[in-house]
């Protein structure tokens, strides 16, 4: 995954 | 987007519409700390580079805009104000930033063989982050150890930040059992930092609560 694929909490 | 996120989330905004407010309408900083503010906006600027390379949805785009400038607003504010005793502001944030820093650099999410350089670099920062934020509060927990006259606005504050991570732990508990989601950074300091804030709701409970009616 690229970064922010997965990455989607604050 | 699951319903204990989505409250985390709000307890999170909510923290910062109490402490702008404290700041605005009592024109005091005592009893802020600068340096978990100025931590707190180091751990939005490093996590949220993603802001220039990947979109997430509209609402991940403005919640991260909005922390990363109200959290500067906030560094503004309390470093400017001349009324602010920072006699008690004394962590020392060294022994929190550098070990963040060197546990980022060793402990993370990069794919070398993947990304780029900077993506990988994106990805320490993230990490570092998520460890500095884990820390972040310490300053603003000794100094209210300190203090005599926290005003309950700070109390309040601290207690919406620490609802928040609550919250965020049962959204992880949702998301693995849901959606086989699972960052194990992400958690364990998670996990870390929702017992940093168990410290703070005892001296909540007996600060604030056990104060409330005389």
């Amino acid at each position: 995954d690229a970064f922010g694929d997965s990455k989607d909490e604050l | 987007m699951n319903i204990f996120r989505f409250v985390g989330d709000m307890s999170h905004l909510a923290s910062f519409f109490l402490l702008l407010a404290k700041l605005i309408y009592t024109k005091s900083s005592t009893g802020v700390s600068l340096k978990t503010q100025a931590l707190y906006l180091t751990v939005f600027v490093c996590r949220y580079l993603d802001l220039l390379v990947a979109f997430v949805s509209w609402y991940n785009e403005l919640m991260k805009i909005f922390f990363i400038a109200a959290s500067a607003y906030i560094v503004y504010v309390v470093a400017t104000s001349t009324r602010n005793s920072n006699a008690s502001d004394t962590y020392r944030v060294e022994f929190l930033v550098i070990p963040a820093l060197v546990l980022a650099c060793f402990v993370n999410e990069t794919h070398w063989s993947k990304g780029g350089w900077s993506l990988n670099v994106m990805e320490i920062l993230w990490a570092f982050s998520i460890y500095l934020e884990a820390v972040a509060v310490l300053p603003q927990l000794k100094m209210l150890h300190q203090l005599e006259d926290t005003t309950n606005i700070t109390m309040h504050y601290m207690a919406s930040l620490g609802i928040y991570r609550a919250f965020y732990l049962l959204n992880w508990v949702y998301r693995l059992y849901y959606e086989g989601y699972w960052h194990p950074i992400a958690v364990v300091a998670g996990i870390v930092q929702t017992l940093l804030y168990a410290d703070f709701f005892i001296l909540y409970y007996q600060s604030v609560l056990l104060r409330l009616p005389s």
